[in-house]
C-alpha cells in the first residue's frame, strides 16, 4: 500500500490503526521535524504515542497538546490529526509556526485514551471513559478528566464506578493519565498545556476544583478572549470563555488544574464545536471547518506562550 | 455491540438554579441510565441529555411536570450512528 500524508483523508473519521499508521507516515515525510515517542501503555496495553515537533536543541521549553482523552469526542482526535499535519506543513512557511518551533518544542498526543477510542469503534460509540476494571463493580472505566491530583475526590466528580464522571480509586490510577503526569514532570520545561475536548464551544482555564480565581486569572482571561475572537473570525463560531468553575460547574481532578498547580501557567482546555444538533456524532463534513477555526485560537495561545517566557 | 435504537438526545434549558439541581439529580438516578452530553451549567445555558428508549417517557414526564423546557435534539441516535458508519466505510473505500 502506498502511504503518504497527501492521501490521508482529514475530512473523515478514522480508527486508531489508521491514525497510528498515518502518524508513522507523517514522521517519515518530515524526518527533521517530527518524531514519535511512546510515553507509556494503556490499560489494555495499547501504545500511548506522542508526536514531537522539534527543530533541535535539548530540553527546550515546550507546549503540550492532547486530544481525545474522552474517547467519544471524535472531533478532537480528527482535529488532532489535522493540527499535526498543519504544524508540519506550516513550519518554514508560516512565520508564527516557524518562530514557535525555532524556539520551542510541541508535543501532541492525538489519541490520549486509546482503549476507549477503540471501544467507540467496536462496541459503544458513546464510550467516554478508560476501560480499566473497577474492583467490586460491574461498571468499567474511569473518567480520565477527573483522575488528576487537583482537588481529587471532592465534589464535581463521582465516587460511583457506573457514573460517567467516576474519578477512579485514587489520583493518577489510570495509566493514560499517569503517563502524561510522568512525561510532564520528567520533562520539567513544559510551559503550556492545551487539552482538547468537545463539544460546548468554550475555552477554559483554571480553576475547576475551586472558586478562587487563579493567580494568573487576568492574563489567562485576556489570552482566552483574543483566542475565541480570532476563532470566531474564521466561520463565526461563538465560544464562551472563563475559568472552568465559572463557565461550566465545579469539576474536581481535571487535567489543566493539575498542570496549573504543577507550574504550567498557560493551561487551557478547549470544548470544540457543535454548532448544530449532533453532539458527539458531529458529521465528518465539520472536521475541517472545526480544525481550521481551532487552529486560529491555538496559534494565538502558542504565540503568546512564545512571547511571554517565564 | 451496544445499539442505541430509539434513544433520543434532549436539549434542555433550565430557567433557574432549582431546575438545574433537578437535572443534576437525574444523573444520580442510575436506573434511568441517562447520560449528560453537555452538563447543566447555569440558567439559560442548554444541557444535552441522552435518554435510552426505555427511560424516555419517565424523563419527559418529569421535565414537563417541573416546567423545564426541552426540545428533541436527536430523534433516533442509532439512525445517525448508522449514517456515520456508512460515511466512514465510504471514505475508506
Amino acid at each position: 500500500t502506498e502511504r503518504s500524508t497527501s492521501t490521508f483523508d482529514f475530512a473523515s473519521y478514522h480508527t486508531i490503526d489508521e491514525i497510528y499508521s498515518w502518524m508513522d507516515t507523517l514522521v517519515a515525510d518530515h524526518p527533521d521535524l517530527v518524531s514519535k515517542l511512546q510515553i507509556g501503555q494503556s490499560y489494555e496495553n495499547r501504545s500511548l504515542y506522542v508526536l514531537k515537533f522539534s527543530t533541535g536543541g535539548s530540553n527546550r521549553s515546550a507546549i503540550w497538546l492532547d486530544t481525545g482523552i474522552h474517547s467519544r469526542e471524535w472531533i478532537t482526535q480528527a482535529t488532532g490529526a489535522w493540527t499535526a499535519n498543519k504544524i508540519a506543513e506550516e513550519y518554514g512557511q508560516d512565520p508564527s509556526v516557524t518562530a514557535i518551533l525555532d524556539g520551542m518544542d510541541i508535543f501532541l498526543e492525538i489519541i490520549a485514551n486509546p482503549d476507549g477510542f477503540a471501544y467507540t469503534h467496536s462496541s459503544n460509540r458513546m464510550w467516554r471513559k478508560t476501560r480499566s476494571i473497577n474492583a467490586g463493580s460491574h461498571c468499567v472505566g474511569v473518567d480520565p478528566n477527573r483522575n488528576w491530583d487537583a482537588g481529587f475526590g471532592g465534589s464535581g466528580s463521582s465516587s460511583n464506578p457506573c457514573s460517567e464522571t467516576y474519578r477512579g480509586p485514587y489520583a493518577h490510577s489510570e495509566r493514560e493519565v499517569k503517563a502524561i503526569v510522568d512525561f510532564i514532570l520528567g520533562h520539567g520545561n513544559v510551559k503550556s498545556v492545551i487539552s482538547i475536548h468537545s463539544y460546548s464551544q468554550m475555552l477554559l482555564y483554571p480553576y475547576g476544583y475551586k472558586t478562587a480565581p487563579a493567580p494568573d486569572h487576568q492574563e489567562l482571561n485576556e489570552v482566552a478572549k483574543k483566542a475565541v475572537s480570532d476563532l470566531a473570525a474564521v466561520y463565526g463560531t461563538k465560544y464562551t470563555y472563563g475559568s472552568i468553575v465559572d463557565t461550566i460547574y465545579l469539576a474536581d481532578g481535571t487535567t489543566i488544574d493539575w498542570t496549573y498547580d504543577n507550574g504550567v501557567k498557560y493551561s487551557f482546555t478547549f470544548e470544540l464545536r457543535d454548532t448544530g444538533c449532533y453532539g458527539f456524532i458531529l458529521p465528518s463534513t465539520q472536521i475541517i471547518p472545526t480544525a481550521t477555526e481551532t487552529w486560529a485560537a491555538l496559534l494565538d495561545i502558542m504565540v503568546h506562550v512564545l512571547e511571554h517566557p517565564y | 455491540e451496544q445499539l442505541f435504537v430509539g434513544d433520543q438526545v434532549l436539549r434542555i434549558t433550565a430557567s433557574n438554579e432549582e431546575q438545574i439541581a433537578l437535572l443534576r439529580a437525574l444523573d444520580e438516578q442510575t436506573e434511568l441510565q441517562v447520560d449528560f452530553w453537555r452538563h447543566p451549567g447555569s440558567p439559560g445555558h442548554p444541557a444535552d441529555l441522552r435518554v435510552p428508549f426505555p427511560s424516555l417517557q419517565a424523563v419527559k414526564t418529569l421535565l414537563e411536570s417541573k416546567g423545564i423546557s426541552y426540545s428533541i435534539m436527536i430523534e433516533d441516535l442509532q439512525k445517525l450512528l448508522d449514517e456515520e458508519k456508512k460515511a466512514m466505510a465510504k471514505s475508506r473505500r
